[in-house]
């Protein structure tokens, strides 16, 4: 299958949501 | 990005389920009891609710770890999937505990999370060492043989915490950190 690849700021950008 | 609108109430799922585990040296109990587990996740969110909610590693004790591993690997090299293997290592100045250390390694959870490297199968986990003569971080993977995969992920690793090429970082084989006898050549790798 196709890897699940998250790119730095993606991942940042999630940090604080809700 | 684009104007993407979230989805908030779906939780981005991650390739890997990772567990984050602590080490603390007393002398009362065995080296492999003081790694405790303290939690596992398996989507980015849950990573960060446990993540902002720790303490950073620049503030933990001296002597004390951090590891994240994937789940099922135990963070030492002993277990099945690293016995094999080895780690590229991170050695810190003192002054960088204030200056780099909580940034790389983070950066470093990013990468292992996201799955940054081309041969992250090949990743086991990585480790953060407190210690007074100098922190160390290491990102173990499971196979030294495999040269071609160990480099890709020493190469992006450099490149992914901006480690000037002036600075070299070696591989070290956990068998021969574990034979080790005198100071001969440490490192089977380097970039």
């Amino acid at each position: 299958g196709t890897k699940i690849v998250y790119e730095r700021n993606f991942l940042l950008n999630l940090r604080n949501s809700p | 990005n684009e104007n993407v609108s979230m989805d908030y109430s779906i939780k981005h799922p991650l390739q890997n389920c990772w567990t984050l585990w602590y080490f603390e040296n007393d002398r009362n109990q065995s080296w492999e009891k003081n790694q405790r587990e303290i939690a596992s996740f398996d989507t980015v969110e849950d990573f960060w609710s446990l993540y902002n909610h720790i303490k950073p590693a620049s503030e933990l004790k001296q002597g004390t770890d951090y590891s994240l591993f994937k789940k099922g690997i135990r963070p030492m090299w002993e277990d099945a999937a690293n016995k094999k293997g080895g780690r590229w290592l991170i050695s810190l100045e003192k002054k960088q505990r204030t200056n780099d250390l909580d940034r790389y390694w983070l950066d470093i959870i990013l990468c292992l999370i996201g799955e940054a490297f081309e041969n992250s199968d090949e990743v086991c986990g990585a480790v953060v060492n407190i210690r007074y003569k100098g922190d160390k971080i290491g990102v173990w993977t499971g196979d030294a043989s495999k040269g071609a995969a160990v480099l890709e992920i020493g190469r992006k690793l450099k490149e992914r915490l901006h480690i000037s090429n002036r600075i070299t970082i070696g591989y070290e084989v956990h068998k021969d950190t574990m034979d080790k006898t005198g100071s001969s050549s440490k490192y089977s790798y380097s970039v």
